[in-house]
């Protein structure tokens, strides 16, 4: 499967972001502090990841826009599976009403459902890997045992 | 179990010596089973560039580090063919001629896998080698991006 | 002791503010003890871009945040003045406009501390600031190192 | 004090390697893996530093030039006091012997008196910041507890 869009709402500097991506290499650039790791941690944060930490945050409030409290998070993801259909994964933030709410393929679903939809999207899943910046060393530094573990993941 | 193990580090094997010839022509890479006989033993990395002694990843200088990580991670993942790479300024370490080297390995990698990358004006192989540039900027207190296409670009130069 | 923590640490945020200033005209930075009344509290350090919220360092881009803990660390050992840095690539993810930002700064460091500091070729700025240019190739197996002062440059500039 | 002087012998990719600093900006260039970080990491070593991992190694043997076991590594720093006294330090790890000399001065002594003379040199002692290579995001990423210890170990 491959990514083919992304609509942002409201994640950090994004209020409205509409990115169209190709099944190839997609370069996002800019100079520091326009919202090129925003863009992907917004997809991550579509794709389900819970951990703030990758969010470079303390509370799920810090991603809003400016941290209002008024507006809505939502990041939508266009997934398109190796048959060439389109699957919609949705994930919304409300600080007003405090919690996560999921669509996929504009119906309501449970955070369950919407996970394992992604796992087995057109029979394989969407599997991605993520190189959060200045992580690139880190993972060099790797011991035999983490490769291992890395390759056996992946086969 | 051992021979689907054995197939698929193979493969990766292979890809990685590949990518490795084309990048470093001259050095030896190794990687291999630290027990041959046990597909669960760790997976040792050696490297043995022109003129300087086989080392382990972990002994490399930052820009060879993240050439070779980069390498073998493309290898790893060529082989299911449906992992989608999302990288956040991997190019940071290297210099202008590894950036053009990572560049022609990225950009062989897609027959294999979509890859989104981040990366600074300045790094132009990292942005020549893209079919959409998705140029982002910053104003009135918003983040403000646009997505080009290579394909829409090209027209535009023809016309 | 409370008088020798806050003579130091009033004269750190003096010389961050002046750093940041210049760097970021209309943008303000916080360096704040958690509890005013308790010394031994936690420093907490916020930075208000201009047209950007109020954010702590660990919330910043790459590049910022880089820029706001080099310009920390070189306040805070700029009260002794007889630190040496030792600096690897620290300007490994700042843009043109940063590294030319930061190298000001850390030239402007040298009435204090000493600096050692390594960058790649295509970071002009942090070259151009250098007192001592070490240049460093590899052939035959081996390091060549090439010390070259910026006065014995510009002597042979002007001859 | 300031680091007038350091001759590496036998140190990863410095076989016999000579610089001279400046009170002032030094700024060492290069392209990949020609030996950068090697001149920090042999500076650290003479500083005294036993941390392999700061060293990229496993033993101390790794260090040295080519691995052989027939040289002497060895890093000599040529430190000026604040006074305008030059102090000699030298370090040597021999594979053969198994184990380092310390030398202040042209004297061996042992390693605990080589700390000392380095932490009293001229009255105020050599101190220096180190930011490893890849390590600048992770001190950015310090908590307002580490910034309090930082600022007291510096006052
Ligand atoms: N909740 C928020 N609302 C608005 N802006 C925010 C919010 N959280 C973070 N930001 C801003 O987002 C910016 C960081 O964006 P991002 O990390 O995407 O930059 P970047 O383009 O990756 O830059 P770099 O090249 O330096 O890594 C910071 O300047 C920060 O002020
Ligand atoms: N014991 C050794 N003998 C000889 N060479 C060694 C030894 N240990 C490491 N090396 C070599 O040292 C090189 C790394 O040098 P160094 O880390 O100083 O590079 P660098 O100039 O900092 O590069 P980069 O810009 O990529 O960080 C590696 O290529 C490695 O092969
Ligand atoms: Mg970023
Ligand atoms: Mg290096």
């Amino acid at each position: 499967p491959y990514l083919k869009k992304v609509e942002i709402k409201n994640y950090k500097t994004h209020r409205n972001t509409r990115i169209v991506f190709t099944d190839g290499i997609n370069s996002i650039v800019g100079p520091n502090g326009v919202g090129k790791s925003n863009i992907i941690e917004a997809i991550i944060f579509a794709l389900g990841e819970r951990s703030l930490k990758t969010f470079r945050a303390s509370s799920y409030n810090d991603l809003v826009y400016n941290n209002r409290k008024d507006i809505d998070l939502s990041v939508t993801l266009y997934i398109v599976d190796k048959d060439g259909n389109e699957h919609k994964f949705k994930r919304v933030y409300s600080p007003k009403k405090g919690g996560h709410k999921y669509r996929y393929n504009g119906k309501r679903v449970s955070r369950g459902s919407y996970i394992i939809n992604l796992m087995k999207l057109g029979g394989e899943g969407f599997k991605y890997v993520y190189i959060q910046q200045g992580d690139i060393l880190n993972k060099a530094n790797a011991t035999p045992r983490d490769i291992k573990n890395l390759v056996d993941d992946a086969l | 179990r051992e021979r689907v193990f054995m197939e698929g580090f193979n493969k990766l094997k292979n890809r990685f010596n590949e990518l490795f010839k084309e990048v470093f022509p001259g050095s030896k890479a190794y990687i291999e089973l630290e027990d041959p006989e046990n597909i669960d033993s760790d997976i040792l990395v050696y490297i043995e560039f022109k003129d300087k002694p086989k080392l382990p990843l972990s002994a490399l200088s930052g820009g060879e580090k993240t050439a070779i990580i980069l390498m073998l991670l493309l290898s790893i993942y060529s082989i299911g063919e449906d992992t989608v790479f999302l990288l956040d300024e991997v190019d940071a370490h290297l210099d202008i001629r590894n950036i053009e080297n990572m560049s022609k390995v990225i950009r062989a990698q897609k027959k294999y896998n979509q890859i989104i990358l981040v990366t600074l004006p300045g790094h132009d192989s990292m942005i020549s080698i893209a079919d959409h540039i998705i140029a982002v900027a910053y104003r009135n207190g918003v983040s403000k991006v646009f997505t080009l296409s290579k394909e829409y670009m090209e027209r535009m130069i023809r016309e």
